[in-house]
């Protein structure tokens, strides 16, 4: 393609990720550094904060369908489960508009989004971390790390991975418009296991990471090798990932009580 | 096909939100 049409690329998968994902960078942001006139997120730090946070404080509701617990670890682990959840359906929303990922087999969409997904939620939460914390519920309140890292194991593991790459991908000051395309390459990914048709998802993905390196060009002209630290930064979510699927496995099998959402079963099992 | 019921739904139905 050329560069006129990588550009009317770029444009449509930017405006399909600010209408498909519901916090923006540029607004989560705004929240962190204070800029914003609505008021500042609550901030979750120990126990009490917490409960005050789930008594409508912060969250309307309690964690739909998860059992009641008065365990903090566990309750903390639904909540990454529901936030996961709500954006594998937002990203679902978003990989139906990139140019090109609806004409592929049905079959081949589920295999993209389910090894997708997650490497995709963990590309965009560092738009919601500093290396103090995070925003949840809508930018209504703020984790912090230290609370995170205060539960006990395994659960105390969940969030401090995430973390430690956070603060080295937000070093990279990708905005909206760059993480739409970095987002779009990672779900369009040709070397996913048990894909049927390969060269398609292959030539799909190769449009979005020249529109990628281009876009990166123009966006970002002073940085010349932000394009391959992205392409490394693909390889390290894939790490990240597997991580994280081992931990669930591990809570799954030491931790009796907890349940894992249907959504996320459906997407861990088998998966590597 | 059903081992991904979930997703299959959330591909095919674009206002479901799927019971959550």
């Amino acid at each position: 393609p050329g560069g006129s049409d990588l550009k009317t690329l770029a444009k449509q998968v930017n405006t399909a990720y600010l209408k498909n994902l519901s916090m923006t960078k540029k607004r989560a942001r705004s929240i962190l550094s204070g800029k914003t006139s609505s008021t500042s997120p609550f901030v979750i730090y120990d126990v009490d904060t917490l409960w005050k946070a789930e008594s409508g404080l912060v969250w309307s509701q309690l964690a739909p369908g998860a059992p009641l617990t008065k365990e903090i670890g566990v309750h903390v682990f639904y909540r990454c489960q529901c936030t996961t959840v709500e954006t594998v359906r937002e990203l679902t929303e978003f990989a139906k508009c990139i140019p090109g990922f609806v004409d592929l087999f049905l079959n081949d969409q589920v295999t993209l989004l389910k090894y997708g997904v997650h490497e995709a939620i963990f590309a965009m939460l560092p738009s919601l971390m500093n290396k103090d914390g995070l925003l949840v519920a809508n930018g209504k309140g703020f984790v912090t790390r230290e609370f995170l890292r205060s539960l006990r194991k395994p659960f105390s593991e969940i969030m401090e991975p995430k973390f430690e790459f956070a603060v080295k991908f937000n070093a990279l000051e990708l905005d909206d418009s760059d993480l739409a395309l970095f987002v779009a390459a990672i779900i369009l990914c040709g070397d996913r296991p048990g894909l049927m048709n390969v060269k398609q998802v292959e030539q799909s993905q190769d449009n979005i990471l020249q529109a990628l390196d281009l876009h990166l060009q123009a966006n970002h002209s002073d940085s010349v090798y932000l394009f391959p630290k992205l392409l490394q930064k693909m390889a390290d979510l894939r790490q990240l990932v597997t991580e994280n699927a081992q931990l669930v496995q591990k809570i799954k099998k030491t931790e009796s009580e907890t349940s894992l959402h249907p959504l996320l079963q459906e997407i861990y099992k088998d998966m590597y | 096909k059903e081992k991904h019921k979930i997703l299959h739904q959330l591909l095919q139905n674009s206002t479901s939100p799927v019971d959550l």
